[in-house]
């Protein structure tokens, strides 16, 4: 990580995640929903971010939805 | 080993918050572990650096499978103002470049863009209100300029990274590129008794300056939407001043000797009442208050030179002395290189390590990484800068005690070959290779 966090604990038991089916959610509660530009922008932004091995720095400064890669096909 | 599908975020602030401020909370905790993956923060702006901080954590296996490690991490920034200052006139650098950086800023947890557009070679900032003074003072008045529209994208682009612009507009030195948009504004300067055609710092001594300061900077005001605008006062040329018959007498008539601190004084002390007028506050550079300029008590002052008058360090514990906040720039100029690993002093850097109460200590409010423009521009500047700001960052985000250079240099290594594969052409600090290299090629 960088910057270092002021508190962090971590272990290396691990998770695996699926491109295809991760998703950024607001929690039902949170002060922030959807419509919020900044974090609406964010997890478009970070969805690319993650899991593309080249990401485009696209210079969009409006909100976009960010749409999974397609699943990859089976390979023969 | 387990799936997770989902991040969720909670943000307790209702307010969806319009702009980052000097006061916004950047804190956050994010917890990964079997039973959720959660992000909580106090307000959107913490939410970013949450989401940053997650985007990190997630790395890819050989075979392509992407994991996250069981983690929790409570995180805050040690000092609210985190910045990047870029001379954007003496080389100009193309909006794309500035957007760029906005990103490797995010990446980096900056929160504060400090944008000296103008200066004395260049004036690319195009002002509706003075339209001249771009087409005669910037490189090339069609293509080297910064358009109202490329201004809104730039503050709306640093906004939705959580990023403030701090506009800088240096008066009255550092102004020779205002002269041929704005005649009358400048100084003359004499050789002997006659003028020599040369211009010096804006003119003192004029109503007519202050008339133009003025509605310039009504409109710098309603452009920029930060509270704070930095308003220079550095490198104040004495010698044109000095020259000048004119001035000679306004000296004798307000008794200020031949001491032309005091005039600079009486300047600035005006335009410092006019920007506060317009309902801003703002950050000058540490010679405002060397030359002992009435400052009002909101004012930041920015320290920028390493020894002189005094080291920056003594100079930090005079303005927290006199109860002025500080920013601190003076050891961290990244246009310096040195041979080897530079990023090294820059990361050993401790900004409270000076003699001084903690409520002095309290009023340093962080600092920025510096790049002068005479020798980046847009071909070179991300290997400039990257990641070496990265190390100033780490600085003045992460706890006091996190200074072991070893462990520094194995997480910037990794976090430079992150930085490739987000595609920016960071340097090597050393000797080594990243994944990502070849997986571009």
């Amino acid at each position: 990580l960088w910057p270092w966090p002021q508190y962090i604990q971590t272990t290396d038991f691990h998770y695996t995640i699926s491109p295809h089916r991760f998703r950024f959610k607001y929690h039902v509660q949170s002060g922030a929903q959807p419509g919020c530009s900044v974090l609406d922008e964010a997890f478009r932004r970070y969805g690319e971010l993650l899991f593309s091995s080249r990401p485009e720095r696209q210079h969009q400064s409006v909100a976009g939805e960010w749409d999974p890669p397609e699943p990859a096909r089976k390979s023969k | 080993a387990m799936e997770k599908n989902s991040l969720t975020l909670f943000v307790v602030s209702r307010s969806c918050e319009r702009l980052p401020t000097l006061k916004s909370l950047e804190n956050y905790t994010l917890t990964i572990n079997d039973e959720q993956s959660f992000l909580l923060a106090d307000t959107v702006w913490g939410a970013l650096r949450g989401l940053e901080t997650f985007s990190q954590l997630v790395w890819r296996g050989s075979e392509g499978t992407y994991f996250i490690n069981k983690t929790e991490i409570e995180d805050y920034p040690r000092f609210p103002h985190r910045g990047l200052l870029l001379d954007t006139s003496r080389h100009y650098l193309p909006l794309p470049t500035i957007l760029d950086t906005l990103d490797v800023m995010a990446f980096n947890k900056l929160n504060v863009f400090h944008w000296h557009l103008v200066d004395d070679p260049s004036f690319p900032y195009e002002s509706f209100t003075f339209p001249e003074l771009t087409r005669k003072g910037s490189f090339n008045p069609v293509t080297h300029v910064y358009t109202a529209q490329d201004i809104k994208e730039v503050i709306e682009y640093a906004r939705l990274r959580g990023i403030r612009v701090l506009a800088e507009f240096d008066t009255p030195g550092h102004t020779l590129s205002w002269g041929p948009g704005a005649p009358g504004l400048l100084t003359p300067c004499y050789s002997g008794s006659h003028p020599s055609g040369n211009y010096g710092p804006v003119n003192p001594i004029l109503n007519s300056t202050y008339e133009f300061m003025n509605t310039f900077f009504l409109e710098i005001s309603s452009v920029f939407p930060d509270f704070y605008i930095h308003l220079g006062g550095d490198e104040v040329d004495f010698t044109c001043w000095k020259s000048n018959p004119s001035i000679q007498a306004f000296m004798k008539k307000k008794g200020f000797g031949s001491d032309f601190k005091q005039l600079e004084s009486f300047y600035i002390q005006i335009l410092l009442d006019i920007v506060a007028a317009y309902g801003k506050g703002y950050v000058v550079w540490q010679e405002v208050f060397d030359n002992k300029v009435k400052i009002r008590p909101n004012t930041i002052v920015q320290v920028w030179r390493e020894e002189s008058p005094v080291p920056y360090l003594k100079e930090l514990k005079l303005i927290t002395k006199a109860g002025f906040r500080a920013l601190l720039s003076a050891p961290w100029y990244l246009n310096r290189i040195t041979y080897g690993p530079d990023w090294q002093d820059a990361y050993l850097v401790e900004p409270l390590e000076f003699e001084g109460t903690q409520e002095q200590k309290s009023l340093v409010i962080g600092g920025e990484a510096c790049m002068w423009g005479e020798y980046v521009d847009s071909t070179n500047l991300e290997p400039r800068l990257w990641p070496r700001a990265g190390a100033i960052a780490e600085r003045l985000w992460s706890s006091q005690t996190v200074t072991d250079l070893d462990f520094a240099f194995s997480r910037l290594s990794d976090f430079r070959c992150e930085l490739l594969r987000r595609g920016v052409q960071a340097q090597p600090l050393g000797v080594g290779y990243c994944e990502q290299e070849f997986e571009q090629s």
